[in-house]
């Protein structure tokens, strides 16, 4: 494998990509997938995740163009060229450009899309060709790839990992994607872990689901036993390492937080049009991402806690409140300075710091009981 | 004696190797072919480069397998070079 020259690579973990327009060879829910599909692949040997936006700037926009596009590079007709991308960095950088005077396909009946695709997103993250004709980054298209059962080659994993590592947890044989509860790992969060804290908390149809790193649990009333599983198994397009996460019971969703995007979550459906930026609930410009958040479902009001401070949001009039953002010790003594999670449960609120977890009693407003953040889970 | 000697055929497949080799392995624009040369002038050294990354023969000519792999599809970011 080899690298761009300067050795050009992503800061971040977690990156965006934008679908700018779709070639017509293909239904659209074909290209998201093949894209989805190529991104995927390099999400399980790394510790990159990727989420989607669908409007301005993302660190990897796709464009689908002909002959001249802009980028002095142009495209020469069908054959040839297939696409091209650029490495790491703002701007151009990290984009991608599919030739659509080629016929793209989601087989080997025309030029494959997710092969293509999955090819260029390497360069976007920062790997050069390879002299290696079994690895995906060979410059040629190889036709005859099978792609019933694809795999990165090791030349393709040795050099994306020498610019990011491996995955969080690498199993050795690549990540499964389980079914049933993920049985713990090396590496992976233990349970019962005294020192064990939460990425997010939310309540999710009856159940509660405790997010931390790449998992969750998810605890019903219904069974003694919490499971435990990947985020990917039940929402393969968010990412990991989430920061907040609460429901909104009237409208039956889950709000997802990470970085400056939110998603909205259905069950197990994503909904259309999320991501969004955090600042279209009306946020001040400079902030770049919240620690927690819960939503009383009595008083239809949401809190968002970022620091020591909290926002609260009207979801009848669906806009911040005014005279907001107010320090958290007023309000809510005794859980802060800041907290990483929060949910409701028996008309309490549920704060998480670390280790420790605070009930706290709104309508008193105080402290009822601290206990170890994972006692939810039978520890 | 006119110095230049024949005037050659223009050759499709030599400036097809031309183009590839500018796209793709860095070779200067205005480095002209000297196939009569013996030794390994930049061009013929490119053709070595080329050959030897994509794992062919490495002959420093324009032999059939060579032509055929430049006719192939590929990605259009370059081998070497920025």
């Amino acid at each position: 494998f080899t690298t761009f020259p300067g050795l050009p690579k992503w800061r971040k973990t977690h990156l965006t990509y934008r679908i700018v327009n779709y070639t017509l060879d293909l239904p659209r829910e074909a290209v998201d997938s093949a894209f989805e599909k190529a991104l995927k692949a390099w999400e399980e040997v790394t510790p990159l995740t990727f989420s989607k936006i669908y409007e301005g700037e993302a660190d990897i926009m796709i464009f689908f163009a002909v002959r001249e596009h802009g980028d002095f590079i142009p495209f020469d007709g069908s054959g040839n060229v297939l696409a091209h991308a650029y490495p790491p960095g703002p701007g151009l950088y990290g984009d991608v450009h599919f030739d659509d005077d080629e016929l793209w396909r989601e087989d080997k009946s025309g030029t494959n899309l997710f092969l293509v695709a999955a090819h260029e997103f390497g360069h976007s993250l920062g790997l050069y060709h390879s002299a290696d004709p079994t690895a995906l980054m060979y410059p040629v298209y190889n036709p005859h790839t099978d792609l019933t059962r694809f795999r990165l080659a090791q030349d393709d994993v040795n050099g994306i990992q020498s610019l990011y590592g491996p995955p969080p947890t690498s199993s050795p044989d690549g990540p499964a994607v389980p079914t049933e509860s993920v049985p713990p790992e090396p590496g992976t969060p233990a349970t019962c872990d005294p020192a064990l804290s939460f990425d997010a908390v939310s309540s999710l149809r009856g159940e509660i689901l405790f997010f931390k790193d790449r998992y969750f649990w998810r605890r019903s009333r219904w069974s003694l036993e919490p499971e435990f599983h990947l985020i990917s198994t039940f929402w393969p397009s968010l990412p990991s390492g989430l920061d907040a996460a609460y429901e909104v019971n009237n409208k039956d969703t889950v709000f997802v937080f990470k970085g400056n995007h939110f998603w909205a979550i259905r069950g197990t459906e994503v909904q259309a049009g999320y991501p969004k930026d955090i600042h279209t609930l009306g946020f001040p410009p400079a902030l770049g991402k919240i620690d927690a958040a819960v939503s009383d479902k009595e008083k239809k009001k949401t809190y968002f806690f970022v620091e020591d401070k909290y926002w609260r949001f009207d979801e009848n009039s669906q806009s911040m409140e005014q005279g907001f953002p107010r320090k958290i010790a007023d309000d809510f003594p005794g859980v802060g300075p800041k907290v990483d999670a929060v949910f409701q449960e028996f008309g309490f609120f549920y704060f998480f710091r670390g280790p420790l977890q605070f009930e706290f009693d709104p309508n008193a407003k105080m402290v009822t009981h601290v206990l170890k953040s994972n006692n939810w889970l039978y520890c | 004696y006119p110095l230049n000697g024949a005037v050659r055929e223009k050759d499709p497949s030599m400036d097809l190797l031309q183009q590839y080799l500018e796209n793709y392995y860095d070779l200067a624009k205005d480095v002209k072919q000297f196939v009569r040369r013996r030794d390994s002038g930049p061009v013929v050294k490119k053709i070595r480069e080329m050959q030897k990354f994509l794992g062919l023969e490495v002959t420093g000519k324009l032999d059939p397998d060579t032509l055929a792999m430049i006719r192939k599809p590929r990605c259009g970011v370059p081998d070497v070079g920025q």
